[in-house]
C-alpha cells in the first residue's frame, strides 16, 4: 500500500 | 482593536463547520487586510488556509496584528446561537482575553452577545511556495463531493490522473474497483456545471479519501471547487468565498507502493 507522506516534506516551516 | 461586521453569520458558520473535523484549536490572525487562518491537522497530512479579506466585512477595522486563539468546538457552540441571516460582528481588544460576538437580527430588534475565552496557541506555521501546477480542474463542488463519497465506499485511497483525455478518479478496494472520468465540458444553460481542465503536463497522484471527504464539507460555501495538482506535491483544493476570499485545503500525497 502507498505510504502517506506529510506536509513538512513539501512546505517549509517558517 | 478589531471590529469586523459580516452581513450574514452563515458564512462564518459554514467555514467553521468545514474545518472542525481537521483542526481543534487555531489562531485567527487579524490585521488590516482581513482575517486569516492556517492550521494543520494532528497528523500533519492536511493543511487548512483561510482568508477572509477586509472587503468581505462592512465595516472592517483592525489597527494592528491581533491573533485570536480559538477552540473551534467553543466557537461552534456560540455560532449555533446565531441565525443564518443574522448580522455578525466580531470584536476584540488589542491584547484580548476574549473575543466578543454580537448577532443582530435584521428583521427584529433582537441582539445577542457572547464572549469566547481565548487561548495561547503556539502553532507551527508552514511556508507554502507559489506553485505553477501541472493541472488545474474546476468543477461543480457537489460533483467532487459525490465522487469522493462514492469512492470512499470502496476504498481508503483515490488515484487522480489528469491527462489530455480528462481527469480520472479511480480506486481499488476489497470488494472491487471503481472510477469516474470527467472531461472538459461547457454547459450552455448553467455555467456552474462546467468542468474545465487546464493541463500543462500529465499528473497522477494518490490521496486519502477520508481527508478529501472532510474537505468536501465546504461544498456549501461555493458551487465550484478548483483542484490543482503537480506530481509529487500536495493537492490544493480551493473554494472561492465572496470578495476574493478563499478556503483552501492542502493534502500531502501518498507515495510509493
Amino acid at each position: 500500500t502507498a505510504q502517506q507522506s506529510r506536509l513538512e516534506g513539501f512546505f517549509k516551516a517558517v | 482593536m478589531l471590529e469586523a461586521r459580516l452581513e450574514q453569520a452563515n458564512l462564518l458558520k459554514k467555514v467553521v463547520d468545514s474545518i472542525t473535523n481537521l483542526v481543534q484549536d487555531c489562531n485567527f490572525d487579524c490585521n488590516d487586510s482581513g482575517i486569516a487562518l492556517q492550521a494543520m491537522d494532528n497528523s500533519h497530512v492536511a493543511l487548512v488556509a483561510m482568508m477572509l479579506r477586509s472587503d468581505a466585512f462592512s465595516p472592517f477595522r483592525c489597527d494592528r496584528n491581533i491573533a485570536l486563539g480559538i477552540n473551534l468546538t467553543s466557537l461552534t457552540k456560540v455560532l449555533r446561537c446565531a441565525q443564518n441571516e443574522d448580522i455578525l460582528t466580531l470584536k476584540a481588544e488589542d491584547a484580548p482575553d476574549v473575543v466578543n460576538l454580537v448577532f443582530e437580527s435584521a428583521e427584529s430588534d433582537r441582539l445577542s452577545e457572547y464572549d469566547i475565552k481565548l487561548m495561547d496557541i503556539d502553532q507551527e506555521h508552514l511556508g507554502i511556495p507559489d506553485t505553477e501546477y501541472a493541472a488545474s480542474i474546476t468543477m461543480p463542488s457537489a460533483e467532487f463531493q459525490r465522487i469522493t463519497r462514492d469512492l470512499l465506499a470502496l476504498s481508503e485511497s483515490v488515484s487522480i490522473e489528469c491527462t489530455k483525455e480528462g481527469v480520472k478518479f479511480s480506486c481499488q478496494g476489497d470488494i472491487g474497483s471503481g472510477s469516474v472520468t470527467l472531461r472538459s465540458h461547457t454547459n450552455v444553460d448553467n455555467e456552474d456545471r462546467n468542468v474545465s481542465i487546464d493541463l500543462s503536463e500529465p499528473v497522477s497522484l494518490m490521496f486519502s479519501l477520508k481527508y478529501l471527504s472532510n474537505f468536501c464539507k465546504a461544498s456549501g460555501l461555493s458551487s465550484r471547487v478548483k483542484l490543482s495538482l503537480s506530481n509529487e506535491v500536495p493537492l490544493l483544493v480551493e473554494y472561492a468565498l465572496p470578495s476574493n476570499s478563499f478556503l483552501r485545503f492542502y493534502l500531502a500525497p501518498k507515495i510509493g507502493d
